[in-house]
């Protein structure tokens, strides 16, 4: 019988200092133990069950809670709209400053393409050096349509020019990739409400950096409230991250990660399976 | 805040002039806790609230000092502490190579230091754009230093980074100071780890500056420990401090390096470079 004491309060400890470890947020560990606390506390263990493996059991399952939340296929929920005639489907991404938007969009343009979809991509980082050379570059190689204009232009205007482009020309898929930006620069965030206005993004995805510790938190619930977010991308997976800044995320604002990338090739970006996340953590 | 955090923390020790073992560990934990959520080093944290408890019990307070501010005088000092004495860097005879994860802020950093060095010391410099990865890198590090006097070398149309450097410091030998910015890497990519021991050791550049996001969690310690053992760091720049984050894992970064923080940066602009000063940065690390 596990009874409530110094022994669990111990054990719970050293799990808590495990999850930190990996980069989940303290909101959420302290959630997860929470959780934890509750069914551990007043269970029988059957005669001769481990209790590591009942923790373990009892962690995976409030970890698996939180990154299914809401989760979706990217692949299949384009396909639905394409199918049901809904496009272009416009897809908007966001995030701080050097998460891997760009890189993101030349990944999920090459991803779709391959597919056999029409791709226009909008240059709508009008503010940062070599922004626009950047992802010219890109779909200069993918041999994808860039809509771009000089620096220093309307974010929002080259948006809608994609789009209306994009109908034109009848594709099936508008990529508008955003400048980086802090979530606590009110001006940055009202711009960003303005090219969401203007285009009316059928998904909007926030890229997050696996790197990130605590501050993930911070900038997945402002990008939520300001914005909201259909899902998350967690970019640069193949790194020393150990990957809690998802738990984080998803923890922090419901929403699902649904994309991860691994790498700095095309592609590498992969739809985000939670299975696979936790295997990572418990290893 | 942190320094909410930590004040709620000791405040069970409020009033009191005198702790026992069971209060001292109840306090010690809520401040292992606060000290967590600023993304300090989780084996960093438990040293640090280890050193703490000692010095509580150890060292007499002053009268007229609560046990509160005790041990908060005690906190700063050890982060002071840990943060080393500064570094200046002399503006002559300088070649400096900037390292770091993907994305960090190392070309926009670059840009920062050339101009603060070319406006304020007046000194001649020149950049060397060796990232022939990422697309668009020299028009970026470009247009960054646009309407300033520092040169900008580089070859888009090169892939053979070694080569660049090489070329850019035969052009500008007789700058004072030359710095070099490569391509975001990771340890465990083979072929760039190969590239940038080969720069390194043709460069023999007499700063090598890790470049690092405030945002960057648990892996900065790590992270730090084998650029440092890569090319011996000798000094961090933080970036993105204009953010949210609190930069606890620069603190590991330092501590895996066992180098200064040199500047931090406070912007996208190319004019947002500051000196790095420990109170104002462990201020905001308590924030
Ligand atoms: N290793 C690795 N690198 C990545 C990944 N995603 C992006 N990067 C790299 O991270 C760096 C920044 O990527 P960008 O795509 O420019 O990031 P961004 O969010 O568009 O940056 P800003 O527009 O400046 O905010 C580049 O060097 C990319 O190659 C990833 O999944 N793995
Ligand atoms: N807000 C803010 N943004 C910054 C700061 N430093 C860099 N950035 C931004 O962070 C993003 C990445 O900066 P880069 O200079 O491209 O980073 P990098 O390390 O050279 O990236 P890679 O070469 O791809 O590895 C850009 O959007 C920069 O404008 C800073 O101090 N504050
Ligand atoms: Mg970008
Ligand atoms: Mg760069």
């Amino acid at each position: 019988m596990i009874k409530e004491g110094k022994a669990l309060n111990a054990l719970l400890e050293e799990i808590e200092w495990a999850m930190l470890e990996s980069d989940i947020s303290s909101a959420a560990v302290s959630d997860v133990l929470g959780l934890m606390r509750g069914s551990l506390i007043g269970s029988r263990l059957r005669k001769g069950a481990n209790l590591a493996k009942v923790i373990e059991a009892t962690i995976k399952r409030a970890l698996q809670s939180i990154l299914r939340a809401d989760y979706w296929d990217f692949e299949a929920t384009i396909e639905k709209y394409i199918s049901e005639g809904d496009k272009p489907v416009i897809i908007m991404l966001v995030g701080v400053n050097g998460t891997g938007k760009t890189t993101t969009t030349a990944k999920i343009a090459y991803k779709l393409k391959n597919k056999g979809y029409t791709v226009v991509a909008a240059a709508s980082d009008t503010f940062r050096a070599g922004a626009i050379e950047q992802l010219e570059a890109h779909m200069d190689r993918l041999e994808i349509k860039c809509i771009s204009s000089q620096r220093g232009g309307d974010s929002a205007a080259i948006a809608r020019d994609a789009i209306s482009h994009a109908k034109a020309k009848g594709a099936d898929v508008v990529l508008v990739d955003t400048a980086g930006r802090m979530q606590n620069k009110t001006n940055l965030m009202n711009e960003l409400q303005k090219v969401h206005r203007v285009t009316n993004p059928h998904l909007v995805l926030f890229v997050g950096d696996a790197l990130a510790g605590n501050d993930a938190v911070e900038q997945a619930a402002e990008f939520s409230r300001v914005l909201t977010f259909d899902g998350a991308v967690l970019s640069k997976m193949d790194t020393d991250a150990k990957g809690g800044a998802g738990l984080s995320i998803a923890h922090a604002t419901g929403k699902p990660i649904v994309l991860v990338g691994t790498g700095q090739e095309y592609t590498d970006l992969h739809q985000f399976d939670p299975e696979w996340l936790l295997e990572q953590l418990f290893e | 805040g942190l320094r909410k955090g930590i004040f709620s923390a000791l405040s069970k020790i409020k009033g009191k002039r005198k702790l026992d073992e069971d209060e001292l560990q109840d306090m010690i934990r809520s401040l292992r806790r606060a000290l967590q959520e600023a993304d300090f080093n989780v084996r960093q944290t438990k040293e640090l609230t280890e050193r703490l408890a000692m010095k509580m019990k150890e060292e007499e307070i002053r009268p007229g000092i609560t046990l509160q501010t005790h041990a908060m005088n005690i906190l700063y000092t050890e982060l002071v502490r840990l943060l080393g004495p500064p570094k200046e860097i002399p503006p002559r005879g300088q070649t400096i190579m900037m390292v770091g994860l993907y994305g960090q802020g190392k070309t926009t950093t670059t840009a920062k230091l050339a101009n603060w060095w070319s406006t304020k010391m007046q000194a001649n410099v020149a950049v060397i754009e060796a990232d022939v990865h990422r697309p668009g890198a020299f028009s970026q590090l470009s247009q960054l230093l646009e309407g300033t006097k520092v040169s900008v070398f580089g070859d888009p149309e090169s892939k053979d980074a070694v080569d660049i450097v090489r070329r850019g410091i035969e052009k500008h030998s007789n700058v004072d100071i030359l710095i070099i910015d490569t391509a975001g890497r990771h340890q465990l990519d083979e072929e760039l780890v190969v590239e940038l021991k080969d720069m390194s050791n043709l460069v023999n550049a007499n700063e090598r500056i890790l470049v690092i996001d405030a945002q960057v969690g648990q892996a900065a310690g790590p992270v730090a420990a084998s650029f440092n053992d890569l090319v011996d760091v000798t000094g961090v720049i933080v970036t993105k401090l204009d953010g949210t984050a609190r930069g606890g894992g620069a603190l590991s970064a330092v501590a895996a390096t066992g180098s200064p923080i040199l500047f931090t940066g406070e912007g996208e602009n190319v004019k947002d470079l500051e000196k790095f000063e420990s109170d104002r940065f462990i201020s905001r690390l308590l924030g």
